[in-house]
């Protein structure tokens, strides 16, 4: 393991942290896309499947088993506890234009033809373009509290990072995985637009807010 | 390996 490494799965974690306790402190969903959680807890179901087959670490296992229950937990709170404070007006993304596409193109390609690669290889896939429903709903009610910023930013950050722990392990271990690169690099763009705002706004103090 | 970098990750 190395800082990278260790700093992106801390960043990963930070980001659902802050998820969950928003809503739990404020006892309100507002400007979060319940669509997208749903994506999230689909992501690390179909990843974490392995749970069943390999045991890699104490540590791997504990945060995987973390992150699979914060995101069911954050769904549950989305869909049930606090539904009155969801704003499903805004959240309008249609996910089948994700989830179709991305779960074909896991089918034609993956390192291995088998049940459980192709439901890693699509969860990766999947990962990379969830953000996509709270980016879009960002942009149709033109703001984001601060505190979901936060969130966001944690989340783009994790996979930054995770890129420089990929060149790190290619030099050092000799591993290289191209699709979860690939995949890396896409979600990291995907953030771009957004860490330019986080950065000249949010960090100065100001509220993200779009031009109308 | 190629995807070996993947199974120890999160």
């Amino acid at each position: 393991m190395n800082i990278f490494w260790l700093t992106g799965d801390l960043s990963h974690l930070a980001a659902i942290v802050i998820l969950l306790l928003k809503i739990w402190k404020t006892r309100s969903c507002a400007g979060i896309s319940g669509k997208g959680q749903l994506l999230f807890a689909l992501v690390f179901t179909t990843r974490y499947l392995d749970l069943l087959t390999s045991f890699i670490s104490l540590y791997n296992t504990s945060m995987k088993l973390i992150y699979i229950a914060c995101s069911y937990a954050t769904v549950y709170l989305i869909y049930m506890k606090f539904k009155a404070t969801y704003d499903g007006n805004h959240d309008t993304f249609r996910v089948e234009f994700l989830v179709v596409p991305v779960g074909g193109l896991s089918f034609l390609i993956n390192h291995d033809f088998s049940p459980l690669e192709i439901l890693c290889t699509f969860s990766i896939y999947l990962e990379s373009v969830a953000i996509l429903p709270q980016l879009f709903m960002i942009s149709k009610t033109g703001e984001a509290e601060t505190i979901t910023t936060h969130y966001l930013f944690f989340l783009g950050l994790y996979r930054a990072l995770y890129l420089v722990n990929s060149i790190w392990r290619f030099y050092f271990e000799g591993c290289f995985d191209l699709i979860a690169v690939v995949a890396g690099v896409v979600q990291t763009i995907l953030y771009c637009d957004f860490f330019y705002l986080y950065i000249t706004k949010v960090l100065k103090g100001k509220k993200l807010s779009l031009p109308a | 390996g190629r995807e070996a970098a993947r199974k120890d990750e999160l």
